[in-house]
């Protein structure tokens, strides 16, 4: 199983 | 003051086709060096990078830096005003919260004139690095999309395989499974044909395939897209718009459990 992430997992804020 | 003039204004057209299934509505962000947009869709799970350079402007003019917040699917509406071979000059005043879209066809005999009323938008900007890939592969965007249409008939998620010799996206589903590979291929004449490979590590990611669907909507810009993929990172769909700019999308894996 598999779930989908999301951006803010791997992209911080500016 | 902001004013721009496109000779081919229809290229405001061809990036709208794939914003707009993405984002509903965005702050487009406007400076002396040129104009950017950066939006995720609702579900954060998709984020669309767009940057067009001053210079690729007729008269680029931004007395200073400023966001204007839109609504697409308005923008839409405004753009169907526009003939495919007509120019198109953007104007905002700073004291207006509107902005002012004018249409002219190249023969100079018809002007059309639209103002739209900006709205506020709270988005958040994401900082992406700059990363390294583990692989970057470069292809007809006109492949890439019909791949990922066939394969969005089968399934509901791809997995992007990249090795030394080439790509491969598979699905499965009720029908059953499918595998489609391009190897690099540099032999045609015209470099737009190519695909190529360029490989740090060998990778393998899981998407849900729809948003690929939804990006490959931007082929009309280019004739290569790329795309880059690092282990455990989002994927970034590139397609350039030669020295204007470009628009990308980036996309967040699936994660297994």
């Amino acid at each position: 199983r598999s779930t989908q992430g999301r951006l803010e997992s791997f992209f911080g804020p500016v | 003051m902001f004013e721009a003039k496109l000779i081919q204004g229809n290229l405001i057209k061809k990036i709208m086709e794939g914003l707009k299934d993405l984002v509903t509505e965005a702050n487009f962000d406007l400076s002396p060096g040129g104009v950017s947009l950066q939006a995720m869709d609702s579900s954060h799970v998709a984020l669309v990078a767009l940057m067009l350079r001053g210079d690729a402007f007729e008269n680029y003019r931004c007395d200073r830096p400023r966001s204007i917040g839109m609504n697409l699917v308005n923008l839409s509406k405004v753009l169907k005003c526009a003939g495919n071979d007509d120019t198109m000059t953007l104007k905002a005043d700073d004291t207006q919260n509107n902005i002012t879209l004018v249409f002219e066809s190249q023969a100079e005999d018809k002007y059309a004139e639209v103002q739209m009323e900006l709205m506020d938008i709270d988005s958040e900007h994401l900082g992406i690095p700059d990363n390294t890939y583990d692989a970057i592969v470069k292809m007809p965007s006109a492949q890439f999309s019909q791949i990922v249409k066939d394969l969005s008939s089968i399934g509901d998620t791809v997995t992007v395989s990249v090795t030394k010799d080439g790509i491969t996206f598979s699905t499965s589903g009720d029908v059953g499974t499918a595998h489609i590979t391009c190897k690099q291929n540099t032999s045609m004449e015209k470099e737009a044909d190519h695909t190529t490979v360029n490989l740090e590590h060998p990778v393998t990611l899981t998407f849900a395939l729809r948003y690929f669907v939804t990006f490959a909507k931007s082929t009309s810009l280019s004739h290569q897209m790329s795309i880059s993929l690092s282990k455990e990172l989002p994927v970034m769909v590139e397609y350039a718009m030669g020295d204007m700019g470009h628009i990308r999308f980036y996309l967040a894996p699936k994660i297994d459990d």
